[in-house]
């Protein structure tokens, strides 16, 4: 049996609303610690890894693993019914055809329970951690949003270059072009602000800029990103939960 | 011009 109760409805919402708009359905895996997903888009281009730990939840409790087959979609339009700051606790038997989701007020005045219907997805677990990057980017979240935003106007690609000093992001499409330069530094007052950048070797990627419009859904979960970065691999956008993260993995553009 | 690939270009290699 699986009881996974959230302190504020907010939190379950804000990691669905992360990633709802790139995959559709996905395997929640309950074990024991906590909350795994992983999903691929219907592109094949991105995959989505989702971990929630123990220390997220007010309450969890999970004697054998169970695997809740959800269309996010569907579990949208029920997590939009209660309030952020209402308790949430997830609900689910050992051989689940639903799971519920039981919404209660601070006061518990107002108590709401949905069940939503289980779907059996046939997707593959893939084993990712493997990867070795060679550059490490630390940025604000706002700051990734918005170099996102402003060069994804312009074009359809958008190309990350990373030196020794400087990250640089740039764009060159039918209308015009642009070029958004990034350097390192440490702001002491408001660690968040900083941008921290470890490289082994100089990299310059591309990708599509729609996918990363994507990927920056994921901000509403962190006030940082980390972006890894390797000319062979995937790159990682990363945003951390208190336990837990929400990762991208988004395969890049190359030359024909 | 840079094409996009899919994953399973990285994740073929294991």
């Amino acid at each position: 049996m699986l009881e996974a109760k959230f302190e504020e409805a907010s939190l379950f919402k804000r990691i669905i609303d992360g990633f709802k708009d790139c995959v559709q359905l996905v395997n929640f895996q309950c074990k024991q610690d906590g909350i795994i997903a992983q999903a691929v888009d219907d592109s094949r281009v991105l995959l989505v890894s989702l971990e929630i730990g123990v220390e997220a939840f007010q309450e969890y409790r999970c004697d054998h693993p169970i695997t809740l087959g959800i269309d996010l979609a569907s579990l949208s339009k029920i997590l939009r019914c209660g309030n952020n700051n209402d308790t949430l606790t997830l609900i689910a038997e050992d051989t689940p055809d639903s799971v519920m989701l039981l919404f209660e007020d601070t006061k518990k005045d107002r108590i709401a329970e949905f069940n939503l219907k289980l779907m059996d997805i046939d997707a593959d677990f893939l084993k990712i951690e493997e990867l070795v990057y060679e550059s490490t980017l630390n940025l604000p979240a706002t700051e990734f949003v918005r170099v996102v935003r402003e060069l994804g106007q312009l074009s359809d690609s958008l190309n990350i270059t990373v030196t020794k000093e400087t990250i640089k992001f740039a764009c060159d499409g039918d209308i015009g072009s642009g070029t958004i330069i990034l350097r390192p530094f440490i702001n002491m007052e408001n660690p968040s602000e900083s941008i921290k950048l470890e490289m082994d070797q100089p990299v310059e990627l591309t990708f599509g800029a729609k996918y990363l419009a994507d990927i920056v859904k994921g901000s509403a979960l962190s006030d940082k990103v980390a972006i890894r970065l390797s000319s062979e691999a995937p790159a990682l956008f990363q945003f951390d939960l208190k336990a837990g993260f929400l990762q991208f993995f988004l395969a890049p553009k190359f030359n024909d | 011009s840079k094409k996009q690939v899919t994953l399973a270009r990285f994740f073929a290699k294991r």
